[in-house]
């Protein structure tokens, strides 16, 4: 048997130290936590790896900290466009969607497309109906929502009427 | 961008990544993140990869399928393939990125080029998670 292990990443588009509020730090940190400790009882289970790189990621799609499904970044429409891919090491198969509208936890659509094999990559309303069809969850837009999204786009969009946008923090481009 | 790559027990690896791409996209733009041998990448013969930054440049570079490359052919480990795409290649076309990665022998890099970048990774009874240098 091999020891196994799990690692994760947020997002290179961390917050200036100097503006980490202790309740973003914290709230963060728990959800680094909760997402590695939530895939590692998987693998402690004897499930795949697969599994737990799914099960990590979804914890993060569902926690408005991270870009990703709750709290997802806006596209200059003021829509929720999400993209996921999941592989697996042992057969090669991998699985994504792009441009996903209404694909609550887009990780695991991927997963599923990763077993079927064929198609692997499906977009937009390809992928939300895909999606459904095969009993995934599907939401309105605005359930990826959140105000700090809001207001980094109305930064974004002004930075580039002002012409600063190339002086954006990663934190403002990514969140 | 979110992602996990993980070692199980019976020596198989696997990646997963998720994003909302950027703020104040163009609409109907994607980036690295589904775009496999880019963004994510998993092969039992070497690593697995999830990243994050600049998706345009990690689907010029393959990055994921560059780093399993330099090691499968050139022999690099992880540590080395990885830092010196994310502290060359990328860092040298401005690109903000980083990643999580794993080899098949347990072997974990998370490196990046950014102010910070939220990671960790769980190992046992050994949970690590930072953000900046901490």
């Amino acid at each position: 048997m091999t020891r196994p292990v799990l690692a994760i990443h947020g997002g290179c588009g961390a917050i200036p130290r100097a503006d980490l509020t202790p309740e973003v730090n914290h709230a963060a940190r728990s959800a680094l936590r909760r997402a590695l400790q939530a895939g590692y009882a998987l693998l402690i289970s004897g499930a795949s790896a697969a599994d737990a790189v799914a099960e990590a990621v979804q914890i993060m799609e569902d926690d408005p900290v991270f870009n990703a499904g709750h709290g997802a970044a806006l596209n200059r429409d003021g829509v929720h466009e999400l993209d996921a891919s999941l592989m697996d090491g042992e057969s090669g198969r991998a699985g994504a969607v792009a441009g996903a509208r209404r694909i609550r936890n887009p990780v695991r659509v991927a997963r599923a497309l990763a077993e079927a094999g064929d198609p692997l990559l499906l977009i937009g309303s390809a992928a939300d109906a895909w999606a459904a069809s095969h009993g995934f969850d599907t939401v309105d837009n605005a359930h990826f929502t959140t105000p700090a999204r809001v207001a980094a786009l109305h930064t974004m969009l002004e930075r580039e009427r002002l012409g600063t946008a190339q002086g954006a923090t990663e934190q403002e481009k990514h969140g | 961008t979110v992602g996990a790559v993980a070692l199980d027990g019976h020596g198989h690896l696997a990646a997963a990544t998720s994003t909302g791409g950027y703020t104040a996209k163009p609409a109907g733009r994607v980036g690295d993140s589904p775009i496999i041998g880019a963004g994510t990448w998993a092969d039992d013969r070497t690593c697995a990869v999830s990243g994050t930054g600049k998706g345009e440049l990690f689907i010029r570079l393959a990055v994921g399928h560059d780093i399993h490359a330099r090691m499968l052919y050139a022999g690099q480990s992880l540590e080395d393939a990885a830092g010196g795409l994310i502290h060359g290649e990328l860092a040298a076309l401005g690109g903000g990125a980083g990643l999580c990665a794993v080899d098949r022998s347990g072997n974990v890099t998370l490196p990046y080029n950014t102010g910070g970048m939220y990671r960790g990774w769980i190992r046992g009874d050994e949970v690590y998670v930072a953000i900046h240098e901490d």
